[in-house]
């Protein structure tokens, strides 16, 4: 696919006779082509074009380093700090006492599904993890939370006719309190930054639960609007981290790196599947690799 | 003076970026402008006129031919042309995780029940947690019967065994929810054409999120290989969607879209108007 029209452009580079504002240009132009193919948000993949061609341009390489390597790297260096960095924080909840993690984001981005796969990721690792049903608009919500629960070992507390998400939380982290959970994990109502009653319930939830971290997940498939949503979901609740799921079908998640932009939160987890287990620690350059081609 | 493709390349990249924006697949925008640029090569221009304009009513143009992509029959009349036959109307909605087949199927119910019809609903997602009591919860809203197996269970058998009931009680309509897929999964698509051979049914609607960037493209292209498409219907067009995934859609498969999701509630599905689609778009 286009994976290969970026590859064979840096191929290009490398058997090039001379490294001229010619080749350079024509590695941004494809480097855009690729991004935006990618559905990284447009202004995002400008700004960074201006950048790598400034510093394959403007930039002397670093002693030992051809021209062309240090071409190559400027491309890799720009993509990588869009995502934060290479350094992925391990995701481990502190000891001695109960993390309370609440997962937000767009109608059908992964979130239930994705609770449960980190319900039970912690689980196997010893963390007794509890599940709590916030959504209440949703129909079968709970039911959907409660039968993955169920298959991972895990408890969920849910009030299948509440009317009241923040009652349900405080209920459930009660009664995890006095079953002396490590982790709770909350599964939100999907929503969107137009819809101003659910912003407004989602930011409440935030202020009186205080979870220790705010997840939003990313579905691999957005396009342009991943930018404006994270943005707007940051500026309610603080976004801690991201998953980006379904990263499992032919998508290339740049609607991940447009999320990472907008809120400052590094990609801690990937969803690869539907099952408990298609659940993978982020890997930056993996995903790099998929995203570039 | 001749319009120069040296004046139109700067305009049209322009352009094409800006219906990336609109969430517009690339190669799909990339299409568009070299189709304006076709349809403008050699026309006259005067000597100092600015070409924008021409560029836009030209991309109007080609955005409408596009979207009213001409299909024998619309949504309700084919619906209405097999009743009136006295045999049940089947329609089978696919889609990829999440694009909201379920609730569309619920607000296709009540649209149908509005225009006269009785309706069941075939529970054919057996894999996914709570897909059953999900559906369940809305027919019961819309006081329709919901035609349900166990988790598990084949969901060819579920749709086979909707279809039979409708036609031993006299019910209008069938509509099959069936399990969201990605469109890489080999196995998957398989499953979803027998289910498709087993019902034989008159319509196949592509339920698509409109949010969707450029995947839309080989989402669209795969679900018309394995089991052909006869309508799109778009949803989740009020979390600010710019909707481009109409385009890069139709495009590719000559369908159109017949209705888009404007919302969480059963009264959200409105028809798609193209002119009122690519006003906004060519502003
Ligand atoms: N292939 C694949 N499917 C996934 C992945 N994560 C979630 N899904 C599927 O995507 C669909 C939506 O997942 P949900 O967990 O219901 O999404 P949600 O965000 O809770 O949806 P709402 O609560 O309605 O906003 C389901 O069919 C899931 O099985 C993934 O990583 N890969
Ligand atoms: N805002 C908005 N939300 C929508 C719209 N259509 C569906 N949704 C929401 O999107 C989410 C997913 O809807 P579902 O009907 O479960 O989607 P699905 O395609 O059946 O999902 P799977 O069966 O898991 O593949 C739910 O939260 C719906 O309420 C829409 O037009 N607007
Ligand atoms: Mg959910
Ligand atoms: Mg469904």
């Amino acid at each position: 696919g286009l994976g290969k029209s970026l590859r064979s452009t840096l191929a290009k580079v490398f058997k090039a006779s001379r490294v001229d504002k010619e080749l350079v240009k024509g590695l941004v132009n494809d480097l855009v082509r690729a991004l935006l193919q990618a559905d990284v948000q447009v202004d995002l993949v400008i700004d960074l074009a201006k950048r790598v061609e400034d510093r394959a341009l403007n930039e002397k390489p670093p002693p030992g380093v051809t021209r062309r390597e240090h071409i190559v790297k400027v491309v890799y260096d720009e993509v990588v700090k869009l995502l934060g960095g290479e350094n992925v924080s391990s995701p481990v909840p502190k000891l001695g006492k109960m993390n309370v993690y609440m997962l937000v984001g767009l109608q059908g981005s992964g979130k239930t599904t994705t609770a449960c796969k980190l319900a039970s990721f912690y689980q196997r690792r010893g963390f007794r993890t509890g599940l709590i049903c916030a959504d209440v608009y949703r129909p079968g919500a709970y039911q959907q939370l409660k039968q993955l629960g169920d298959k991972a070992g895990v408890p969920v507390y849910g009030e299948p006719d509440g009317k009241d998400p923040v009652k349900i939380v405080l209920d459930g982290l009660e009664l995890f309190r006095r079953s002396k959970r490590d982790l709770v994990i909350i599964d939100t109502a999907g929503r969107h930054k137009d819809e101003e009653s659910l912003m407004k319930e989602v930011k409440e939830l935030y202020e009186v639960i205080k979870p220790d971290e705010v997840i939003l997940t990313v579905d691999a498939t957005i396009g342009q609007q991943a930018y404006s949503q994270a943005k707007a979901f940051h500026e309610a609740v603080g976004v801690g981290s991201i998953i980006v799921t379904k990263m499992d079908g032919s998508a290339r998640g740049g609607g991940a790196l447009s999320a990472v932009a907008a809120t400052g939160a590094p990609v801690k987890f990937i969803g690869v599947g539907e099952k408990l287990d298609d659940l993978e620690v982020f890997n930056p350059r993996r995903f790099v690799a998929r995203l570039l081609g | 003076k001749e319009l120069s493709s040296k004046e139109l390349q700067p305009v049209l990249e322009e352009l094409k970026l800006s219906l990336v924006r609109n969430d517009v697949a690339y190669t799909v925008a990339e299409e568009i402008c070299s189709e304006i640029a076709e349809k403008l090569s050699g026309v006259k221009v005067g000597r100092f006129e600015d070409v924008r304009p021409l560029v836009k009513k030209t991309l109007r143009q080609v955005l409408l031919e596009t979207l009213k992509t001409s299909y024998e029959k619309g949504f309700l009349e084919t619906v209405k042309a097999k009743v009136s036959k006295g045999e049940p109307a089947v329609i089978l909605f696919v889609g990829v995780n999440g694009s909201g087949k379920t609730l569309t199927i619920a607000k296709v119910g009540r649209m149908l029940l509005r225009n006269g019809f009785t309706v069941c609903i075939a529970c054919s997602d057996t894999f996914r947690a709570g897909a059953i009591e999900q559906v369940e919860i809305l027919a019961k809203r819309l006081g329709v019967r919901a035609i349900k197996q166990t988790y598990g269970s084949d969901a060819a058998a579920v749709a086979y065994d909707a279809v039979q009931y409708a036609r031993a009680h006299g019910i209008n309509v069938v509509l099959i929810d069936t399990a969201g897929r990605m469109q890489t999964r080999r196995n998957l698509m398989e499953e979803m054409r027998k289910i498709a051979r087993v019902t034989n049914p008159d319509l196949v609607v592509f339920v698509g999120d409109s949010l969707t960037g450029n995947d839309a493209v080989n989402q669209a292209e795969e679900f018309m290989k394995y089991v052909g498409i006869d309508f799109v219907i778009l949803t989740k067009m009020d979390a600010d969607a710019k909707g481009g995934a109409a385009i890069s859609i139709s495009k590719l498969i000559g369908r159109p879209v017949a209705y888009i999701g404007t919302g969480q509630d059963l009264e959200d599905l409105e028809p798609f108007d193209p002119e009122r689609f690519v006003d906004k778009i060519v502003v």
